[in-house]
Formats: C-alpha cells, structure tokens, sequence
C-alpha cells in the first residue's frame, strides 16, 4: 500500500459518499445514469468473487464488501426508493457495446485461462468503459447539478491516482500489471474533457455547462 | 497464480 493507491481508494470512498449524499439529500437520483450504476455492480460482484477464495488483508476484504453492498444499494436506490426520479428516456446508451468488447478483451488479454481470471480481467476493461453511460447522459443534458459533478470528479480522481501508484509500484517492487495499467490509462482518459470543464467551471464557482 | 500482483489491489 503506498499513498498514491490510498488516496485513490479514499477517493472512490468518496465518491459513494458523496452519490449517496446527493440522492438522499435532493430524494432524487436525477442526473445520474442508472446503466452506469449497473455496471458497477457487475464490476464488483465480477472482480471481488475472490473474496471467496484469496484473503489479501482486511482493509481489502472490507473495501470489497463495501463496493459490492454500496453499489447494490444504490441500485436499489434508483429502481425502487426514487424509481420515479429517474428518467430512462435520457439514460440510452446501449451497454451491450461495452460488455460484448470487454468480454472479448478478457478473453484474449488474461493472466491464465480460466473462470475467475477472465471474469477479472472482464471487471478491469468494464470498469474502464463503466462511466460512458453517465457521460453520455451529460453530453445530452448539457449540464448537471454541482453534486454530481463531485461525484464524477471523485469517481475519477479515484483510477487517475492509480496510475502514480503503478508507477511507484514499478519502481520500488517492479510490479507491472500491464492490463489494468492499459485499462486504468483508458478509464482516466475518458474523463479528461469532464475534468477540464469541472477545473475551469465548477471550482471557479460556476455551474457546469457544456458549449452548445 | 497468474498475475503480477496477485490482484491485490481494489
């Protein structure tokens, strides 16, 4: 553990903490794509099925738990608590073009050929692609409430800390896992035209509109 | 085991 992956870690924390404010606190789970939500459960339920059979420490364990029983609650949150909240005709974008390619990638780019390491390479390349339901969503709006923006900047401060951490890792372990190094690299680059809008609008005070 | 970390992180 060095404290590039822990502020990571604290940062995707954060990032749940700050949906869940946002939902609880306006009763409504408006601006937030429930598909992207979804993805996330199938991330986490597909990458941390290990805490069945590898124990690494209980920081790890207890995160994993976490994620899984977060994002199911949100989940829950959004179909059923503030089901008429949200509002699937603006939420269109088709996951099947996320998954079909991630399991393909999986399948071809894996540490062995078998059900749990497919299933967790699949997790890496899905969490990387897992936000483009929600940006999409953005891009049609043209702009969100300052929350969500917070959430998003934390969910993507969270893999973007990552890469100093692989970095470090490298140098003072000589650790290289180059899939989820490719698939982190990827994850972040997608949120570079939201960060920028977020660094020179929502924390200069103003509110977060995309140019027509 | 095939990875380089052992999947150790989250």
């Amino acid at each position: 553990m060095n404290i590039f992956r822990f502020l990571g870690d604290l940062s995707h924390l954060a990032s749940i903490f700050i949906l869940l404010h946002k939902i609880q606190t306006t009763r409504s789970c408006r601006g937030i794509s429930f598909r992207t939500q979804a993805l996330y459960v199938v991330v986490f339920i597909a990458r941390y099925l290990d805490l069945f059979f590898r124990y690494v420490s209980l920081y790890n364990s207890a995160m994993k738990l976490f994620f899984i029983a977060s994002s199911c609650y949100i989940l829950y949150l959004m179909k059923i608590r503030y089901r008429p909240t949200h509002d699937p005709s603006i939420d269109t974008f088709r996951v099947e073009y996320l998954l079909a390619p991630c399991l393909i990638l999986a399948l071809i780019f894996n540490y062995k050929f078998n059900f749990a390491e497919v299933l967790w390479s699949f997790s890496i390349w899905l969490e990387a692609v897992a936000i483009l339901p929600q940006l999409f969503m953005l891009q049609r709006t043209g702009e969100a409430e300052n929350i969500t923006t917070h959430y998003l900047a934390a969910l993507g401060a969270y893999r973007a800390l990552y890469i100093p951490n692989w970095i470090y890792r490298y140098f003072t372990e000589g650790l290289v896992d180059p899939i989820a190094v490719t698939a982190g690299i990827v994850q972040t680059g997608l949120y570079l035209d939201f960060f920028y809008v977020y660094f020179t609008k929502v924390l200069q005070g103003q509110k977060f509109e995309l140019p027509a | 085991e095939g990875a380089p970390t052992g999947h150790d992180e989250l």
